[in-house]
């Protein structure tokens, strides 16, 4: 299987 | 009259204000049931997201930009998680994608458990036709990044794919029934 590289999310707020 | 009556206005305006806290209460219990209800502790999430539509026009909007899943567990006592996902997209996405990522939370067990987070993450949109055509991704944890290390708030920083699903894909396939998409993690 196939794993690609985790990518952090850019947005920072908490809705 | 007027004797009777105060001792009687002051316990109706008591019993308002407890009628108001105990509605409050009971929102806050029906919140909790339900995620009690769908709470999962075997590693795997099965997200329900209604109002597909509506949702979608409140992130393009900007006014909700992304939803947080109910968490899950990998055990009773094991590590909590969610998902997030930005209907219309986050980062190198945003406008064209919908983007998945997923959250490690603070649990009542880390103590006990190892770190950082290292369990494979699969992600996946699921096809409600009947070609089941399910799209999916999958990570292994980067031991590096901050997004897995043991929470010190309520939630780590999202990992995923900002590029999960293209926007057109996602809107003319069979992923969208009765304005409902599922996504598993």
């Amino acid at each position: 299987q196939q794993f690609s590289m985790p990518i952090q999310c850019t947005d920072r707020t908490d809705e | 009259t007027t004797h009777t009556l105060a001792p009687l206005e002051t316990q109706l305006n008591r019993h308002d204000d407890m009628l108001s806290v105990h509605e409050i209460r009971l929102a806050d219990m029906d919140l909790r049931f339900q995620v009690l209800e769908t709470a999962s502790y075997n590693g795997t999430l099965i997200w329900k997201i209604r109002d597909y539509k509506r949702r979608k026009q409140e992130a393009v909007a900007a006014k909700t930009l992304s939803l947080y899943s109910q968490p899950f567990y990998t055990g009773y006592f094991g590590y909590k998680m969610c998902a997030r996902v930005y209907l219309n997209g986050d980062g190198m996405g945003k406008g064209t994608h919908l983007s998945l990522f997923f959250v490690v939370m603070r649990g009542e067990y880390d103590a006990l458990l190892p770190w950082p987070f290292k369990q494979k993450v699969t992600l996946m949109l699921m096809d409600q036709g009947p070609s089941r055509k399910h799209l999916g991704d999958a990570f292994k944890p980067d031991p590096n990044s901050s997004s897995f290390r043991r929470p010190a708030a309520e939630m780590n920083i999202a990992s995923g794919c900002p590029l999960f699903v293209s926007q057109s894909v996602l809107e003319t396939g069979s992923y969208i029934k009765d304005d409902t998409i599922f996504i598993k993690v």
